[in-house]
């Protein structure tokens, strides 16, 4: 029985669950939907992707992904969540088929799935990659401080400790984990879009992180955010602010969406998800799909503008 | 299993640049061993920070002498992951 209407995406689910639904994904949705695998983790893990396509040939492609600090669990979850909408809205929703007739969307659900299965199988609390840290007793990397963007850069946000939970690394690309995608996006060329799931705090960010100026695409950025920020609270009245990483958070070097619009991809937005309540990345499960509905919102109004605005 | 009872989750507000340099003293001494969850920086945000509990007493008392305001988020962090477990356990029975 291959019915994959079984997968309860109101609960979280561990490494091996996650994967086999994407197979499932796959299976049911064969016509749209293929699985690449981008490289493997620093424990030997896949790295899995799903390649949303309706055929051409190097089309112009969103890239999405999340659950980069492992702990964000609620951010796997709605990417898991995501994947069967985009599926299920092909050839129903107008605006999700016009996009896929003309564009692909590659989603990575479990960026560091090292650290995820750390999380359920030793410390609930681990946010890092799990590589070995020359001359330190301490594990892991911030692979969002481990991108070549103004990598180790004197910032607040980034450490030069190998204890600390935003420890940028030895050097940039220094994680399997970040190599492997920075390698999967330099190699296929044609990505318009940039989007990466973080959580939490409700905040829509656009580059720059590694320095507090503003970027040369920021008014257009700024009203793109706003405007997914906008389609967010429609649903629910979950408020995101919205600004650059500098501005609205701090100073930190190395983050991948800073990366990605350094190398050219226009449309780089990082989402920190729900809540500003009291519980911080533990969301409840109760909250997932309430999440990932929301999340959907916002990613679905930035992807109809990158639809819309190629460049 | 590293387990957490007794950690609690405090949120912090500063309200000016010398409180936000105070906990960020409080980030340097690493025998706490606090978790940022939210690391202190902008003003517009709270700090979050996960407190082992044999360094609750320690880092409230800092708070309170340096008149810095804070609630708590989590009072136990083990009963949260407890409940994360109990759902996990029965979606997978689902």
């Amino acid at each position: 029985e291959r019915s994959s209407n079984t997968f309860n995406y109101g609960t979280y689910h561990t490494l091996e669950e996650i994967y086999t639904e994407l197979d499932h994904l796959v299976a049911e949705y064969s016509s749209i939907v293929s699985k690449l695998q981008i490289g493997q983790s620093y424990e030997k893990r896949p790295l899995y992707v799903l390649k949303f396509s309706t055929g051409g040939s190097n089309r112009p492609a969103i890239w999405l992904d999340a659950g980069i600090h492992s702990r964000e669990w609620v951010t796997q979850a709605s990417a898991i969540w995501i994947a069967r909408k985009i599926a299920s809205d092909y050839g129903k929703d107008p605006s999700i088929t016009s996009l896929l007739n003309r564009m692909d969307i590659f989603l990575l659900t479990v960026s560091n799935p090292d650290g995820y299965v750390f999380t359920h199988t030793t410390n609930r609390m681990w946010r890092k990659t799990r590589s070995k840290n020359q001359g330190s007793l301490c594990i892991g990397v911030d692979p969002n401080r481990n991108w070549d963007a103004g990598f180790g850069g004197r910032s607040p946000g980034a450490s030069s400790k190998p204890c600390s939970e935003s420890y940028h690394g030895p050097k940039a690309n220094s994680e399997v984990e970040v190599k492997s995608v920075v390698n999967f996006i330099k190699n296929h060329g044609n990505i318009r879009a940039f989007l990466t799931l973080h959580s939490y705090s409700q905040l829509l960010m656009y580059p720059y992180g590694y320095k507090c100026t503003k970027p040369a695409d920021y008014a257009e950025l700024d009203a793109v955010g706003r405007s997914a920020a906008n389609s967010i609270r429609s649903l629910y009245g979950t408020t995101f602010r919205v600004g650059t990483i500098c501005n609205v958070i701090y100073q930190a070097s190395g983050g991948s969406i800073d990366w990605s619009y350094d190398n050219g991809i226009k449309y780089s937005f990082a989402f920190e998800l729900r809540d500003t309540g009291r519980y911080g990345f533990l969301l409840p499960s109760n909250q997932i799909i309430p999440t990932a509905e929301e999340t959907w919102l916002g990613l679905k109004t930035i992807m109809e503008h990158v639809r819309d605005n190629s460049y | 299993l590293e387990t957490f009872v007794g950690h609690q989750v405090l949120r912090i507000m500063t309200r000016n640049e010398e409180e936000v340099e105070k906990i960020q003293l409080l980030e340097s001494l690493e025998h706490l061993e606090l978790d940022f969850w939210i690391n202190p920086s902008a003003l517009a945000q709270p700090v979050d920070v996960r407190i082992p509990a044999n360094s609750v007493q320690a880092v409230k008392a800092f708070l309170e002498a340096h008149g810095i305001q804070y609630s708590i988020l989590i009072e136990d962090l083990q009963v949260i992951l407890d409940k994360e477990k109990e759902d996990m356990a029965c979606g997978q029975q689902k």
